[in-house]
């Protein structure tokens, strides 16, 4: 095995959704236009936890919420 | 690494042996639980520096498509697979996409992935031994040492410095977003830089990418464009060549969900 050290090269992987009725593609019909940030945090970190990575670090405005990872 | 979610779409970007797209099945599921479900999915990735320490299914792009298949409901029939070759043999860039339809918005998307930096800029991101700071502090240090704030300046920057070494931050202006992650280890040096923009945003780019490079110096950097109303990738050769990095190829491929890709490598003279 090749001496290795930190893969820098990273996947990137990227998913859209909409609603189920279709008359719900206005945002605002989606709980008040937040989609998928209703995720609540416990279901965030599971999927996280799947990927082996974990939140160090948080911001968000009113479009979107952005995270740090660590592996 | 890093995390976006917005209400119709989530962006993961992962380095490291992470195993990405185990992430796929518990997002549709919690999405469900929202009434929300799955139309659309881009994966990409370039050549690993270390392919033999990832583990499945990020084994081999073949493996990664038959997950990625298997993962995904049937209602996303419009699929495709491709590796973009270049001229440089450590260099290639892998896409699937898959959708519900073929709906093309407006904003396009620059992956940039740098290699072989520049040793003193890549040296701004170790931490310092006992430097009392944590990795919020440290990142904001490193942050203001390399004038990462200025590719951005309206950007709120979220930045984090790792120990030994190592930097990941992500901005927020508005519905874009900017995220950089660095691993400074000479031998295997590496940074990454991504942003995303609209139609009226791609005449910046140019400045973008020259602050980019210049703040990186890498001998080696891609850049991949996914457009589908915007040709962004007629500006990025035009604003790196006076920077001395000299454009080794370009290919383009057309995916039926995210439009067009161009992936173009370049390299310094000193190669």
């Amino acid at each position: 095995m090749a001496v290795s050290g930190f893969e820098g090269f990273e996947k990137r992987l990227e998913l859209h959704f909409f609603g189920d009725d279709p008359t719900e593609m206005d945002l605002n019909n989606l709980g008040r236009g937040l989609g998928l940030r209703r995720l609540d945090f416990d279901s965030l970190q599971q999927v996280l936890h799947a990927v082996q990575c974990t939140v160090v670090s948080a911001v968000g405005n009113l479009y979107f919420d952005s995270y740090v990872l660590s592996e | 690494s890093s995390l976006f979610v917005y209400p119709d779409k989530i962006i993961i970007k992962t380095c490291g042996t992470t195993q990405l797209l185990k992430s796929v099945r518990p997002l549709i599921h919690h999405a469900r639980h929202l009434g929300l479900s799955l139309s659309s999915v881009r994966y990409t990735r370039g050549n690993y520096i270390f392919p033999e320490s990832q583990p499945f299914p990020h084994t081999s792009f073949k493996d990664e498509v038959v997950y990625l298949e298997d993962s995904l409901p049937n209602s996303l029939r419009f699929r495709k697979a491709s590796v973009m070759p270049s001229k440089i043999p450590t260099h290639s860039w892998h896409v699937f996409t898959a959708s519900t339809e073929i709906d093309l918005g407006d904003v396009f998307t620059i992956e940039i992935c740098m290699t072989e930096l520049d040793k003193v800029s890549a040296g701004k991101f170790f931490r310092r031994p006992s430097d009392g700071k944590n990795g919020d502090s440290a990142g904001k240090e490193m942050t203001e040492a390399t004038a990462i704030g200025n590719i951005n300046p309206s950007a709120l920057i979220c930045d984090y410095a790792f120990d030994p070494c190592g930097y990941s931050m992500n901005g927020i202006d508005g519905d874009r977003y900017s995220t950089i992650h660095v691993t400074p280890e000479d031998g295997y040096s590496y940074a990454s830089f991504e942003t995303v923009g609209s139609r009226h945003g791609g005449d910046d780019i140019a400045r973008v990418l020259k602050k980019v490079a210049q703040i990186f110096r890498p001998a080696t950097m891609s850049v991949s464009t996914t457009s589908a109303g915007r040709d962004v990738w007629g500006r990025v050769a035009s604003a790196l060549e006076p920077l001395g990095l000299k454009r080794r190829s370009c290919a383009a491929d057309e995916f039926p969900s995210a439009g067009t890709v161009v992936y173009q490598t370049f390299t310094t003279r000193r190669k």
